[in-house]
């Protein structure tokens, strides 16, 4: 039941001890709460008899005008399969996650219901301004005939101002003010659609006052936003029931197995003060490009080669 | 070169397409999953040659007899932790490249079967490890073909720029493991 740290000293998060969930951050010294949730947007059906009207697809994201709906957590049990005779390893298992203190890394089990978990990971050895979130979501249901384009949403106390970061194809960030275009006066019909934006590895929100900037890194290319100050969140999956009418035919309902996709994920959770300490920008750009680019990993089988033959 | 064009072609297509954002049929996208994965195959022969190169001088005795070269296999469902050789065999090499051009540090995670395992650096040395279970979600993950529900994980530490590493793993069992790995099993 006790309140579980994780992560480095400059970038330290805080689990509720009894549901496992997000419940402070840590950044530089500056401690505040915030909270973290997998959500869905319902697509919207659409009639696609004009423009206007055209179901969320493959080509657009068009949520029916209802707010995000969160995924609670239907604190499951976590059954523990595996080999149980490690002497050394300390397996907390609650009724909402599974908590697996060690010398490399500390891991975080959370189960959400049958189609959505996550998996908190602090590597101890070289991590100086970050955590690790992976998701796994899928198949999304689709039994009530509804479509569904899953999100996470990290929501915090900093004042963001309406102003959040996300690079372009990889490159330089840019300036995203919400609800906001800077070369025309925007009239704005699609309010969480309309504030979406490409994300190629990274977004950001920064806090003036207390010059803090927090930054999720991304494995892939994701749709991201922040539709309120302090919040940011990032698309990971999506299935709709309706074609958009852009030439596909066919809605963005994948199968395999004869049943939904699912994707797993990562996201790195990093930032710190701006302007103090120079170094957080270029451990968040590294981080960025060893995730873009990240080692290949290759194996051989050695069951007749003993090392030495192999050295 | 030849073996580099299914990827090549692979790549235009699904570029020409959009081919991962969705927008197309779903027997288009599985027949771009087996394009893709056929590209994949040919890369592997040139990574397996080009590795085979810095890796072991030409005739070298420890090559696999009949075999031309030191096998090199890339484990394309490492992301839900299902791996042949590390499943399967009781000691095996991990070889890490690394391709920026700064050294770089990366935790290595593989799934495995046995209880207890031990990593050596190419010096011989000792190197940390944990094993970790393989998160429920994903065991039970459709389609996975995996009885392992661990994984072990090392730090592969300062991988030279452009360059790799290799670390050669083997299973214990826990009676037989020396003090050093007992913190690790």
């Amino acid at each position: 039941g006790r309140d579980i740290a994780m992560g480095p000293a400059r970038f330290r998060i805080l689990l509720d001890g009894h549901s496992g969930k997000l419940k402070s951050m840590r950044i530089d010294g500056v401690k505040f709460d915030v909270g973290q949730d997998l959500y869905y947007y319902e697509g919207d059906n659409g009639s696609n008899s004009e423009a206007a009207d055209r179901a969320s697809g493959a080509y657009i994201f068009r949520p029916n005008g209802t707010d995000a709906k969160r995924i609670y957590h239907q604190y499951k049990p976590i059954t523990y399969k595996g080999d149980v005779r490690f002497r050394n390893f300390i397996f907390v298992y609650i009724e909402a996650y599974l908590l697996i203190p060690g010398d490399l890394v500390d891991e975080v089990h959370i189960k959400l219901n049958n189609w959505a978990s996550q998996v908190w990971r602090y590597y101890k050895q070289g991590a100086v301004y970050s955590v690790e979130l992976e998701w796994l979501v899928g198949p999304i249901p689709i039994e009530d005939q509804v479509g569904k384009e899953i999100i996470t949403r990290f929501s915090s106390p900093l004042n963001s101002e309406g102003l959040f970061y996300t690079d372009s194809n990889g490159r330089e960030m840019i300036e995203r003010k919400r609800n906001f275009r800077p070369t025309w006066k925007l009239d704005l019909h699609e309010p969480v659609a309309g504030n979406y934006y490409p994300v190629t590895s990274k977004i950001s929100i920064k806090d003036q006052s207390e010059k803090i900037e927090f930054a999720i890194l991304t494995d892939r290319a994701q749709g991201g936003s922040s539709l309120n100050d302090g919040e940011i969140e990032l698309m990971v999956h999506r299935r709709l029931l309706h074609d958009d009418n852009f030439g596909v035919g066919e809605a963005l309902n994948e199968t395999a197995y004869n049943t939904g996709l699912v994707a797993i994920g990562k996201h790195i959770l990093t930032g710190g003060r701006i302007g103090i300490n120079g170094t957080v920008a270029q451990a968040e750009h590294e981080l960025a490009q060893e995730l873009m680019l990240s080692p290949w990993i290759f194996f051989t089988p050695a069951d007749n080669i003993t090392f030495a033959q192999w050295t | 070169w030849v073996d580099l064009n299914m990827m090549r072609e692979a790549m235009g297509v699904m570029q020409h397409h959009d081919a991962v954002t969705g927008t197309e049929k779903q027997h288009v996208a599985f027949d771009y999953a087996r394009i893709l994965y056929k590209g994949f195959e040919e890369c592997r022969i040139i990574t397996e040659t080009a590795l085979n190169k810095l890796i072991a001088p030409p005739k070298t005795p420890l090559q696999v007899p009949g075999a031309n070269q030191i096998p090199i296999r890339s484990c394309l469902l490492l992301n839900i932790s299902q791996c042949d050789v590390s499943e399967t065999s009781s000691q095996f090499v991990v070889t890490v490249y690394n391709p920026l051009s700064r050294p770089v540090s990366k935790y290595i995670r593989f799934p495995v079967n046995g209880p207890a395992y031990s990593v050596k650096d190419p010096a011989g040395k000792p190197v940390k490890s944990q094993m970790v279970p393989i998160p429920q979600s994903v065991v039970e993950m459709p389609g996975r073909v995996s009885k392992a529900a661990n994984e072990l994980v090392f730090y592969a530490e300062n991988l030279p720029p452009m360059g790799f590493r290799s670390y050669y793993i083997s299973k214990g069992n826990k009676m037989h493991i020396s003090k050093h790995y007992r913190s690790t099993d």
